[in-house]
């Protein structure tokens, strides 16, 4: 493992930490799409299919626990807790499950390595992974007050992937032989969606004024 | 396998 990966999964594990805060210290998920952590869930539970019968390392075992405990806790707060699903905005956060699951099923029906169901579930979850975050930016757009640890959750959630581009590229020229097209291609489309929202994130940061993302 | 993408990454 290199420095690029173990910052990249540091930087995804505390946008975690960011809005788990949010969420159980505030009681609130204003700003929060219910739908992007849901595609989050389901990301994890089709990419961890494997957690009990392929083990890489303790690492990975335990960080495989985490992502999943901790997006499906996420989805029971803000769908069962009474407070924070009072501060939900469920009227701006529109966007349909469908034009994004769909297409990436079929995409990951087509496109895969092997026709079986727990290959084609994992291909299916890095194409979902690239696209979950669209709902959240959507309503991120909707929102007028961008509060300081929403804006952090998405910046970190940009910056971990971000970091594993690097990682990419850090292997490629460091182990022999190391290309993964199908991993390569969908992070590249999920670090581009970032790449408005960084801009304004960070000039709202050199200004020092509130993050507002034009219309 | 080698025909499997390899999953060493989270």
């Amino acid at each position: 493992m290199n420095v690029f990966r173990l910052a990249g999964d540091m930087t995804h594990l505390s946008s975690i930490l960011v809005l788990l805060l949010k969420i159980h210290t505030i009681k609130s998920c204003a700003g929060i799409s219910l739908k992007t952590q849901e595609l989050y869930a389901l990301v994890f539970i089709t990419r961890y299919l494997d957690i009990f019968d392929r083990f890489t390392s303790i690492y990975n075992f335990l960080m495989k626990l985490i992502f999943l405990g901790s997006s499906l806790s996420i989805v029971w707060y803000m769908r069962r807790h009474k407070a924070v699903h009072r501060s939900y905005d469920k009227d701006q956060d529109t966007f349909r499950y469908q034009f994004i699951v769909l297409p990436c099923l079929l995409l990951a029906l087509v496109i895969n390595h092997k026709l079986t169901f727990k290959e084609v579930m994992w291909t299916f979850s890095l194409y979902l992974e690239a696209v979950a975050i669209l709902p959240q930016l959507v309503l991120l757009q909707r929102t007028r007050n961008i509060d300081n640890l929403t804006g952090q959750y998405v910046f970190l959630l940009g910056a971990y992937r971000a970091l594993y581009l690097l990682n990419w590229v850090y292997r490629y020229f460091t182990e022999p032989g190391f290309v993964r097209w199908i991993t390569w291609i969908a992070g590249l489309v999920q670090t581009l969606l970032y790449a408005d929202f960084f801009y304004y994130y960070i000039l709202s940061w050199k200004n020092n004024v509130k993050l507002e993302l034009p219309a | 396998t080698a025909d499997e993408e390899a999953k060493d990454e989270l």
